[in-house]
């Protein structure tokens, strides 16, 4: 694991986020967009002591999510169909953006899908690590590791990307070690 | 022995690669270029190891040439990702420079400095 420069992290213990309201796909329902952030934020908030709260504002939300097209005005600019899928800033930013031109997959049905659908809650999970502070790793099992295959699901964090957080945020106290155990059995079965 | 279920799923992971994506890089006719060569093409992976942050050139226009700052930043790009560290555009190098990914450079990261001292406890 790895961390930005200056290992910059949150000072809080409870993070607002927001998705955007006028960002979004015309496929997905918000609701469907909004249950999978929550699950890629209850990943990380069961191993360290920041919890994530959901709001409406998305001007004051620390965390600000969005699905944005081409050049978006962050220098950063998405170019189609797969290549870069989304990308986050380091703390204390919180912005967090996905390229809107992918299809994006919300269901288990990875097989039926198109052949370039991408799993929003993998991407989702990898992108809150940036913006908790967290680099991209070496180790291809880890969810911060920076390349994806379309069709494909990673969203369980392995031992590296427990490590990495946890160096930074310190242990939920309500950790569960059986959860670590689990994650580094995923990592011996590649 | 890869099952014939695994092998038609590689063959249709590489066919999305050459079929779905007009805006990304389809570097797979670079496979084992060699420093020194002069290949069209060479400038594009440039432009993708500058992205991620494995080229420092302020200018930004890259020539076709396989060079030695070429074959350091895909020495440091296999480093980074967990692959076996060649300078070489071999296949699995290839491969996963075209695979779809986060836009976050892979560079200017700092690597955790307190492993040796994880790993003796």
């Amino acid at each position: 694991y790895t961390y930005f420069n200056g290992k910059p992290k949150w000072n809080r213990d409870t993070l607002t986020y927001a998705i955007s309201k006028t960002h979004k796909l015309d496929y997905l329902t918000s609701e469907d967009v909004k249950t999978v952030f929550r699950r890629a934020f209850s990943q990380w908030s069961s191993v360290i002591p920041v919890s994530f709260e959901e709001v409406d504002d998305f001007t004051t939300a620390d965390l600000k999510i969005g699905f944005y097209a081409g050049d978006h005005g962050d220098g950063l600019p998405f170019d189609g169909v797969l290549g870069t899928l989304a990308h986050a800033f380091a703390p204390e930013n919180g912005r967090l953006h996905l390229d809107a031109a992918e299809t994006w997959i919300v269901d288990d049905d990875l097989k039926g899908s198109s052949e370039v659908a991408v799993d929003l809650e993998s991407v989702a999970t990898h992108e809150i690590g940036h913006l908790l502070g967290l680099g991209h790793s070496s180790q291809e099992s880890a969810v911060m590791y920076p390349s994806l295959r379309p069709r494909t699901k990673k969203v369980d964090l392995t031992v590296d990307d427990v490590a990495g957080v946890l160096k930074l945020y310190g242990p939920n106290p309500k950790l569960r070690l059986d959860s670590l155990t689990q994650s580094e059995d995923s990592i011996k079965n590649g | 022995r890869n099952t014939p279920e695994a092998e038609q799923s590689t063959a249709k992971a590489t066919q999305i690669i050459h079929v779905s994506n007009s805006t990304w890089h389809d570097f797979s006719r670079l496979v084992d270029v060699q420093i020194g060569s002069h290949v069209s093409g060479v400038s594009e992976l440039k432009r993708y190891l500058h992205r991620f942050g494995y080229v420092n050139d302020g200018s930004e226009i890259f020539s076709d040439v396989f060079d030695g700052p070429l074959e350091s930043a895909i020495s440091l790009y296999q480093e980074n990702l967990g692959l076996p560290i060649t300078g070489r555009l071999d296949t699995s190098t290839v491969t996963l420079m075209s695979l779809p990914r986060c836009g976050v450079s892979d560079t200017h990261m700092t690597i955790n400095n307190d492993f040796l001292h994880t790993t003796a406890h």
